[in-house]
């Protein structure tokens, strides 16, 4: 189980390095294991510092840029053990138009080579734009959900007619 | 082990069967405000065993049952499952010469809820088993609920490393 | 003391009934105080039930639903007191189009209404074309932020350039 | 009385002077991620005398100065002040015969902050009672942080009770 793990955290390093920079278009960050006597025990400290800035602490990043570390660290584990399905409900809400797009370019790079399989719940028209089906849920009768299938003018109608 | 959908009734805000298809690469999911888009994946994770009521968002567990509407009453049954192709053939022994899994959870108002695979009951700890072998399960980090993204960035250092656990 | 708090709340429970129906168009909503010996002691508790929609936990409630109650609830204490100057720092973000046009309705009357001066935080396009001015915040120099005075093209090409 | 202007200097990531204009309706703040709008709110909130510096989302008080940038040293002092018009005359009475009144706080690092207004130096009991007699404050409601609408809703009602206090 330890030469598992020790294993896992090299290649999810690699992954979260590449994944990072791509995501900030430059930057660095890393992860690494806080002391234990066995690492089974220890916990994973993250450092990140987005393009020009000087490594800080975690909780110095804005709300975008916390988003966008997670999801480099999440995909990072992906590529190294993926789920069956992946959902990511309005991960995509504190982000600006750049890095909106730098997303979804992120998921159709997973969607492509991995097996994992996404479920994306979005308000951004930007994000329904990029994705393969679309799904609309509406309260036609108000309390009681239905599940449509809907095209991308579709959920432009579905967005106006709240 | 890949999924292939998602059959809800009678559960949160889907009162009517609702079937959602899950295929390969990005399927998106719209709608206004308060219309059921986090529901489903309430539902996703009670079917893999979520035994939290808060995690559903509500008080008990059978607030995860239809609760009514100004026009229709409340229902006393909710039911998901969750369909699975088995082409790999990597499922538990006994039901490893079927092409499909459907692994059901069903509760009952003030009765508990059941699980069954197949149509043949099992417990909770072999639906339990049976994702966690697939790399998935009610707690897994690949499921990020509404406003939980930064949560990874916020954990303590000892809670991160589930993550890296889920790699191993 | 007592009878300020009683009075307040009186007037705070008239405007937030009429807030929350007029953000969700249509179903109710109520404060009420918990049971204490002393109203100074009582704590407040919130129900709340969209239109069509029976009432229920507060936690049921969507992101969207909750962001908007929590504004009808802020917006009503500022017509009984306003504050001199009120934060919102992406309120809007859990909100679809329909919502942030109602937000913007009710965010201008409260300008207009009250001496309450705004500054609203946003990466929506809908609610950047409703203020009364905009700013800009850049880094051109990365690590150092800049503010500047941008009208609502300047902040379109700010969006675009991130 | 009103507020009219915020002014910074090397507070977080506002390394040069720079005034934001407090102005009458609805002024929107926009910009790309990370490029500084949250440290804004917190500007204002840590001249009115915020003393967490978790609040302040870092580990320490001196995390608000400077810290640097790959092209830029770091600085030892930040200051911000928030200017307010005194037509109403509503000011304490050492300041009351002042058309403006100008709040500023300023850390050195290592050396902790102090508050001045006018120049002249005041407690921060002065200034947290200047802002409470204004209704408002660093933790008043009507400063609401990223992330944190739905505060309201998931708070326990005994914390709600703060609400209603400043409506009385
Ligand atoms: N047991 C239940 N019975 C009936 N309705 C329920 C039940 N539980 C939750 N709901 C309803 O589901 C609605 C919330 O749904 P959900 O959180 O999925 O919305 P959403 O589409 O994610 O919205 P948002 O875009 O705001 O996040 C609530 O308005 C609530 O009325
Ligand atoms: N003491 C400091 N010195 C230098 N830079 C700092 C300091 N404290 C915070 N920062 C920088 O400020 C940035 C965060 O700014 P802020 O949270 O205001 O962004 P934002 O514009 O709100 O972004 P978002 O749209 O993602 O919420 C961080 O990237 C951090 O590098
Ligand atoms: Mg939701
Ligand atoms: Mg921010």
């Amino acid at each position: 189980a330890r030469e598992r793990l020790m294993d896992a955290y090299g290649q999810v390093q690699a992954h979260f390095k590449r994944l990072f920079t791509e995501l900030f278009g430059g930057g660095m960050a890393e992860i690494k294991l806080t002391e234990a006597e066995d690492p089974l025990e220890a916990g994973l400290e993250i450092i990140a510092s987005p393009p020009g800035k000087k490594l800080q602490n975690l909780s110095l990043l804005s709300g975008g840029e916390q988003a966008l570390t997670s999801l480099a660290l999440l995909f990072a584990v992906f590529l190294v053990n993926p789920s069956p399905i992946c959902v990511l409900d309005e991960v995509d809400a504190p982000l600006d138009e750049a890095n909106i797009d730098r997303f979804c370019n992120l998921l159709d790079l997973m969607a492509r080579e991995g097996k994992t399989r996404f479920m994306v719940i979005t308000h951004q028209r930007l994000t329904m734009s990029r994705m393969d089906r679309l799904y609309g849920v509406t309260m036609a009768e108000k309390g009681v959900s239905q599940l449509v299938s809907v095209d991308l003018s579709g959920a432009e109608a579905l967005r106006e007619a709240a | 082990m890949h999924f292939t959908a998602l059959r809800l009734v009678g559960f949160k805000s889907f009162l009517e069967p609702t079937e959602l298809e899950i295929a390969p690469g990005l399927t998106g999911v719209v709608g206004p405000n308060g219309c059921g888009k986090s529901n489903l994946v309430e539902a996703l994770r009670w079917v893999m065993g979520e035994n939290s009521a808060k995690r559903m968002r509500g008080g008990e567990m059978d607030d995860v049952i239809f609760g009514g509407s100004t026009t229709r009453p409340a229902r006393n049954l909710a039911e998901v499952s969750l369909v699975m192709d088995n082409a790999g053939r990597t499922a538990p022994a006994q039901f490893n010469e079927a092409e499909e899994l459907e692994v059901t959870r069903r509760i009952e108002r003030g009765q508990g809820s059941d699980y069954r695979i197949n149509n043949k009951g099992v417990r909770a700890k072999d639906v339990a088993l049976l994702f966690q072998d697939n790399g998935t399960g009610p707690h897994s980090a690949s499921l990020v609920s509404q406003g939980r993204i930064g949560a990874l960035i916020a954990a303590k250092p000892t809670e991160r490393r589930q993550l890296l656990e889920e790699a191993a």
